[in-house]
């Protein structure tokens, strides 16, 4: 599903302020899995996930995404391969903000050229899943954090695509709340064979995940797939 | 220290789209307390925090900053007080972004008249404790959520001020590194008598403050002094 082999990021390279993110990835995460990806502040997280979701170039390395290299997409393939297979949840939320939290979420469903009512539709059934049913109209400023973060998974997940990226997408939460969204995740898992990859700070929520893969400084320390 | 007395907050009064976000909540800190504010999310912490702050006005309601009621000062007074008094973080860190990290945290010195120099080497030195020495010259976007989330933090407490509120401190790191912050605050709470007011969804973060007031759907449902 998801293959990284010996992937390097390198910013400003060959530079004085040269800072290597990430160095000798090799990581997989297989079709269907729900998997964590867990290590401390600055280690390479939001960096994979930014790799793998083609929205910065790796310095060296492959990624392949169902057996693509990214690497070999034009712009456009990997923008389409963005839009119809990957939901991104980002780790600060990145919602537009001229627009209301409906309107956030039915985007990428007009993007893909669904009619209006019926994005609407599937938009607020999420929105009410996530319980958010009574701030449906309400701009990301009117919102908590927590709220607008549970707009980002709603966003996200609104496409139903292959592959799910979540930046510490229960960060914002309360434990109930989280529970909630890592039962949501499971169910989706599940019944429609998603593939989920999050990146998290809490133990509790690796432990919901199929494995953990961890970070350290850039590299890959444990795999979860040696107790196997 | 800070005391809340019969304070509401209502957004969009009396419209359709009317919004109880706090109502009869009394609360206190006493001078030199570090507490925890528990709750789900959408239950109106970062609302009670944004009151005391000065950043949105009660609807009705008094809010009394060592014994001074915060309605009956003049704008410049307000800002005066948060200035000199008040250290805020933010839930979502509220960075300028076109300001690196060192010059983000001199930023309070500076608006209070401390000479480049010196605002420069207490910045440094408060980076470097929070693990960002190898960061100071790094702009926002190029620092990772918790990297972001320590300069905020390095912000608030530049000024030694006599309250911080901070709003989720530690959302963005992993266990070790939110460890070292609360470390760092009892710290300064011990020494220097400095009160801090903490927003967290984690029980382990509040079970290190002092006690933990619990809200919910925007009321204090515990306030933690029962148990003395
Ligand atoms: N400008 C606004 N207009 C309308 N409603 C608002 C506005 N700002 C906040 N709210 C509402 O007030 C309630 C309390 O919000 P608040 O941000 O205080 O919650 P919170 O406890 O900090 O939540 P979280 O843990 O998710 O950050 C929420 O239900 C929110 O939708
Ligand atoms: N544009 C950039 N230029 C220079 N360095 C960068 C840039 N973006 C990120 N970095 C650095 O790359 C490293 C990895 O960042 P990344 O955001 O992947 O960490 P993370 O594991 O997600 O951390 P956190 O848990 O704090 O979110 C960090 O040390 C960061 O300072
Ligand atoms: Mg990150
Ligand atoms: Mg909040």
């Amino acid at each position: 599903m998801l293959t990284l082999t010996n992937v390097h990021k390198i910013y400003n390279e060959g530079k004085s302020n040269e800072v290597v993110a990430v160095h000798d990835v090799n990581m997989v995460v297989y079709k269907g899995e729900m998997v964590a990806l867990m290590g401390p502040s600055g280690s390479g997280k939001s960096t994979i996930l930014n790799l793998i979701g083609g929205l910065t170039p790796a310095t060296k390395g492959t990624i392949k995404i169902d057996g693509v290299d990214t690497n070999g997409l034009s712009n456009e393939e990997m923008t389409n391969l963005r839009r119809d297979r990957i939901g991104y949840i980002f780790q600060h939320f990145n919602l537009l903000d001229f627009l209301t939290a409906e309107q956030n979420v039915v985007l990428p469903l007009l993007i893909q050229g669904i009619p209006n009512y019926e994005a609407k539709r599937k938009a607020d059934m999420l929105l009410r899943e996530l319980g958010l049913g009574s701030r449906i109209e309400h701009y990301p400023n009117e919102l908590s954090g927590g709220q607008e973060q549970r707009v980002a998974i709603a966003r996200s997940l609104i496409t139903t695509p292959a592959i799910i990226l979540g930046d510490e997408p229960t960060g914002d939460l309360d434990q109930a709340s989280a529970y909630e969204v890592m039962s949501m995740f499971r169910r989706i898992n599940r019944e429609q064979g998603q593939t989920l990859l999050l990146v998290t700070h809490s133990e509790e929520i690796g432990a919901l995940c199929d494995r953990i893969i961890r970070i350290d400084e850039g590299t890959i320390v444990e795999t979860g797939l040696e107790e196997n």
